[in-house]
């Protein structure tokens, strides 16, 4: 070991093992075994060279033979009904440019444990979960992002054959999802607007078969493609689909919540945002999987900062670590105050996400909006804080920083994705303002009407959004008390 | 401010500061434990009384934990009075933008900007809130030690940046924007010791991180050597086209 990381250890004032388990929730150890299952099975669960010098054909068909293998080996090890466990998994073996699993574990499995009723659980998620088929998630237009509302997709009730007929209308209608739905998978949970006795009512979710289970070729009606390469994960294709009057059973609609009877009546969700769940999901994991990729970059670079020295502080001294100039320790520890805050945020919100979901199915839908609003507004702040973070990692390892080498160039490109996928980061912070407008209207710090005084405090005890409805101070008592 | 810490005291009461300092993380954990929806402020209120039983009411010892909650609430304020205040003023200017007899659509489109810094703010706040209530979650006390020098310097580093309204509304007075700025690079100093540290506790592989520059031996410089070979480049001594362009245009 380089006597400079040596030397950098021997200061510390705490087990790091300590502070690991808690970060990573008691996983430490289980981490550790199933990292030892993954490198006792050698080149059969390892890449064949660093992906950064394999082209992007070459990185997708490596990365399915992996997939193919991670999915052979997973229940040998892993829980595969823990999430941690999955991610964990995965990383380790198809690491973060993306797998055709992946997706179909983080969105495709959540989307439809959310969105099935019982028998069409029963019917389909042993198969996503046995990896009999392959699927993503298709929201997304190329001319309609976050604005759920505008989507184009059609999916248009017929009474008479009792089947949807889906459709793309325009071009700026066509689906474009850079997560595998191009060429990998064979399934989607495709979200239409949802057209049922000659009225709109709305994006739906629906579950549609792409490709032949055979063949794999794209089906009758269907158009499959690529469009071509991206920023980060290039080992999943840049995907697009195009339907025509393409039919799909009644039953392949997704009916937890909305639900259209054979004779096309249409019968509403407990909640308007009900359907947002997969999503609130997928924020919701994805705030602690940010502080994971920053707490990556930040280990990168305060190592490098220790063990390259450069220039002298004391002249004749001897060359510093990089990491004993101030500027440095500017650029880099608020870096690693982030993970820990990022982090810790994350675990909350995912905590939040259960009990919200645990309601929904109580009937409870109360705090369903405050989850909404908030998952937004962190992954929006959340994604800035990240891609700033890795960049600051980058430039503080100098020119290595710049080469793939240092792995940064992949993190970056990894976490820049995340300011536009799940939400353009505006949109987000704009989500959140719409329910803070509307809570702000309700302030009231004087008043002599007790009910409302009541009502206040209320309000006030509201763990997210209590101290909007407190009195302010005048001043702050920094270094009063 | 009325329980002021007075240093005399402290140092009279206090025989063993890590008994003391093991004593308040133990009830804290333990109240969190029994009661895990106690806000913050409850759990706060709570510890105080407990607390006054033991240290018995006249005395205005207050304990190092305690200290660090007191100062730490300081500064949740002024996020929380930063984002109160965007938050009522973007609804203050949309409500004058219809009064001017725009429709609610066109206000809040003119709003946008102020909106969107309302929500930053305000998700800042959940995010500071959030990490300072974490603080008490942590049992073992070096840990903590070192976890409450990363939150300083989460919450004095963010408030730097993002202190002009509080210092153009008066909330914060220079002093005590040059007091929080100290903050910040005291907590840099104290964290640098344990930096490897805290990010070896991340407990990622090589095989994780992908990383020649964040080898867990340290071992760069040779490292770096070795993956160069994986460059097909490095396969030809001279590149196959380098005669048909490169070569003969020098020629020429």
């Amino acid at each position: 070991v380089n006597p400079d990381l040596t030397e950098e250890r021997k200061k510390a004032t705490f087990d790091p093992f300590k502070l690991g388990n808690f970060f990573w929730q008691g996983q430490l150890q289980r981490r550790k075994e199933i990292l030892a299952y993954v490198e006792a099975q050698g080149a059969e669960l390892s890449p064949r060279m660093p992906e950064v010098f394999m082209n992007r054909m070459e990185q997708m068909e490596d990365v399915a033979r992996l997939s193919v293998a991670m999915a052979s080996h997973a229940e040998k090890v892993i829980d595969v009904f823990k999430p941690e466990e999955q991610f964990y998994f995965n990383s380790l073996i198809c690491g973060f440019n993306g797998s055709p699993f992946h997706l179909h574990l983080i969105m495709a499995v959540p989307a439809m444990i959310n969105s099935c009723d019982d028998d069409q659980a029963t019917e389909w998620l042993p198969k996503l979960l046995n990896r009999e088929v392959i699927a993503t998630y298709a929201q997304t237009e190329m001319g309609h992002g976050t604005n759920l509302r505008a989507l184009e997709t059609t999916a248009t009730y017929d009474p008479s054959t009792e089947q949807f007929i889906l459709n793309t209308p325009t071009i700026t209608a066509t689906k474009w999802w850079p997560g595998a739905l191009g060429k990998s998978v064979n399934y989607a949970v495709v979200i239409a607007q949802l057209w049922t006795n000659g009225k709109c009512y709305g994006p739906h979710p629906f579950w549609v078969q792409l490709r032949d289970l055979d063949t794999h070729k794209s089906l009758p009606g269907i158009t499959l493609g690529d469009i071509g390469p991206k920023l980060g994960t290039p080992s999943n294709d840049n995907g697009f689909l195009r339907f025509e009057n393409y039919r799909i059973p009644r039953r392949y609609m997704l009916m937890k919540h909305a639900k259209v009877l054979p004779t096309g009546e249409y019968l509403p969700p407990l909640h308007a945002k009900v359907g947002y769940t997969s999503m609130m999901y997928v924020r919701s994991m994805m705030i602690y999987g940010h502080a994971i990729y920053l707490a990556q970059a930040v280990t990168i670079a305060i190592r490098y900062s220790c063990i390259r020295r450069q220039g002298e502080i004391k002249p004749g001294a001897g060359e510093v670590k990089v990491l004993d100039y101030t500027t440095q320790q500017y650029r880099l520890l608020p870096v690693l105050a982030h993970v820990f805050a990022i982090a810790f945020t994350g675990l909350y919100i995912n905590q939040l996400y259960y009990t919200v979901i645990g309601d929904i199915n109580a009937g409870d839908v109360s705090l369903l909006a405050d989850l909404h609003s908030l998952g937004s507004g962190l992954k929006a702040l959340t994604s800035w804080q990240i891609t700033r973070g890795v960049e600051q990692c980058r430039l503080a390892c100098g020119g290595h920083g710049y080469s793939d080498a240092s792995g940064l160039p992949s993190l970056y490109t990894m976490v820049a994705g995340s300011l536009t996928y799940e939400g353009e980061n505006i949109v987000m912070l704009l989500q959140t303002a719409r329910s803070l407008m509307k809570m702000s209207a309700e302030v009231s710090y004087i008043t002599d009407n007790l009910e409302k005084i009541e009502e206040n405090e209320q309000k006030m005890k509201n763990p997210i959004s209590g101290y909007i409805f407190r009195k302010p101070s005048i001043s702050s008592r920094i270094n009063e008390n | 401010s009325k329980w002021s810490f007075t240093s005399g005291s402290l140092t009279e009461f206090v025989k063993d500061e890590s008994i003391q300092v093991w004593y308040h993380s133990t009830y804290l954990v333990e109240l969190r434990r029994i009661v895990p929806k106690l806000t913050f402020y409850e759990i706060f209120t709570i510890s105080y009384d407990f607390e006054s039983d033991w240290v018995g009411d006249s005395d205005c010892v207050v304990a190092p934990t305690k200290i660090f909650f007191f100062q730490v609430l300081d500064y949740l304020e002024a996020f929380e009075h930063n984002s109160r205040r965007l938050i009522l003023s973007a609804l203050d200017y949309i409500q004058q933008q219809k009064k001017l007899g725009r429709s609610a659509e066109e206000a809040w489109n003119e709003a946008g900007v102020l909106l969107c810094h309302a929500s930053k703010a305000h998700t800042q706040t959940f995010m500071v809130r959030i990490f300072i209530e974490t603080i008490p979650k942590i049992e073992d006390i070096a840990v903590r030690n070192v976890m409450e020098d990363i939150l300083w310097l989460y919450i004095s580093y963010e408030l730097v940046h993002s202190a002009v309204g509080l210092l153009e509304e008066g909330f914060l007075s220079s002093i005590q924007m040059g007091i929080i700025r100290k903050k910040m690079f005291a907590s840099l100093a104290k964290i640098r010791p344990n930096s490897v540290a805290l990010v070896d506790s991340f407990d990622f592989t090589d095989r994780e991180l992908r990383s020649v520059l964040g080898r867990k031996d340290g071992k760069v410089y040779e490292n770096l050597l070795e993956w160069a070979s994986n460059s097909p480049l490095n396969e030809h001594d001279v590149l196959p086209f380098h005669e048909k362009y490169l070569g003969s245009a020098m020629r020429e």
